[in-house]
């Protein structure tokens, strides 16, 4: 058997330091700690890179610290609308999914596009109605928003609205 | 966004990305996590690859296949090609980028312009290794 290594990342950003206090960096190396191992498990059991990339990254949606699945950036109408893909290296098969409002974890619906669909890329309804067919978990929209994701959308609303009347004598 | 990016035991790798999108986007809009080549790629014969950051200029620049092209192509090191492919096109699609990749050698690359790149890594039995910040 060969050597196993899992990567992952939990987003990129240019910002002020500031901005994530120690209790904060804290909270988020935890939670990137957990989808790893959640990841991890899987490999070193021998299991598949397909199942630990999974895994991981359904840790990640499930944590509200990092935007994906509960946590996930509203759109200008205050919803959340998510999407993921997964990829095969083995055999080239791919899932993607898009526009996603009540799928717990929208990698999970895309593995099950990958290997259970005719289709590779499914959007909106239909891939919600796929999700039902499947039998995955489906939440209330309330599930993804957290508090201060709907405080940064205000803040957006709300700069959007002042803009939009600065331009108007 | 998440991603994860995988070798098994048995030598195949696999990828994949998951996102809520940017705030405050249009109803409607798709980022580059669903999209293959932009947010994401595997391949067994030469790497595998999860981004994050500005989605319209991921889509744009189809970074994951950026990383697996001067790989195959130009046969660089699975670093250089992250490198690569974080830095192409910076003047005319200007925006936040990072890359986690990894060969089917089990060599890995975290990348990106950014100052905060929350990842996370770990090869067979060593200590995993967690970081916030780009710089640690």
């Amino acid at each position: 058997m060969g050597k196993y290594v899992i990567i992952i990342h939990g987003g990129a950003v240019n910002t002020d330091p500031g901005t994530i206090p120690p209790e904060k960096e804290e909270q988020l190396k935890k939670g990137l700690h957990n989808a790893l191992t959640a990841g991890w498990e899987i490999l070193q059991r021998g299991g598949t890179a397909l199942d630990a990339v999974e895994a991981a990254v359904m840790s990640l949606e499930d944590n509200e610290l990092f935007n994906a699945g509960r946590g996930a950036m509203f759109n200008l109408n205050g919803e959340v609308e998510t999407e993921a893909s997964i990829i095969d290296g083995l055999t080239l098969r791919g899932g993607a999914v898009s526009g996603l409002k009540l799928v717990k974890n929208p990698v999970r619906l895309a593995r099950l596009v990958m290997e259970k669909c005719k289709h590779t890329f499914l959007t909106a309804e239909g891939a919600q109605e796929f999700a039902l067919a499947q039998g995955l978990t489906l939440q209330d929209p309330s599930y993804f928003k957290t508090e201060e994701q709907r405080q940064e959308w205000l803040d957006i609303i709300q700069e959007a609205r002042a803009e939009h009347a600065n331009k108007h004598d | 966004t998440v991603g994860a990016v995988a070798l098994d035991q048995h030598g195949n790798v696999a990828a994949a990305t998951s996102t809520g999108g940017i705030e405050g986007k249009l109803r409607g809009r798709v980022g580059d996590s669903c999209i293959f080549g932009g947010g994401a790629l595997a391949n067994n014969e030469v790497c595998a690859a999860s981004c994050t950051g500005d989605g319209e200029i991921i889509m744009l620049a189809s970074l994951a296949h950026e990383v697996y092209a001067l790989r195959k192509y130009r046969k660089l090191s699975i670093t250089k090609a992250t490198r690569a492919a974080i830095e192409m096109y910076a003047d005319k699609l200007q925006g936040d980028r990072g890359i986690i990749a990894l060969d089917p050698a089990g060599n890995l690359a975290i990348d990106s312009n950014t100052n905060v790149m929350r990842c996370a890594y770990r090869v067979d039995e060593d200590a995993p290794f967690v970081t916030v910040w780009k710089a640690e």
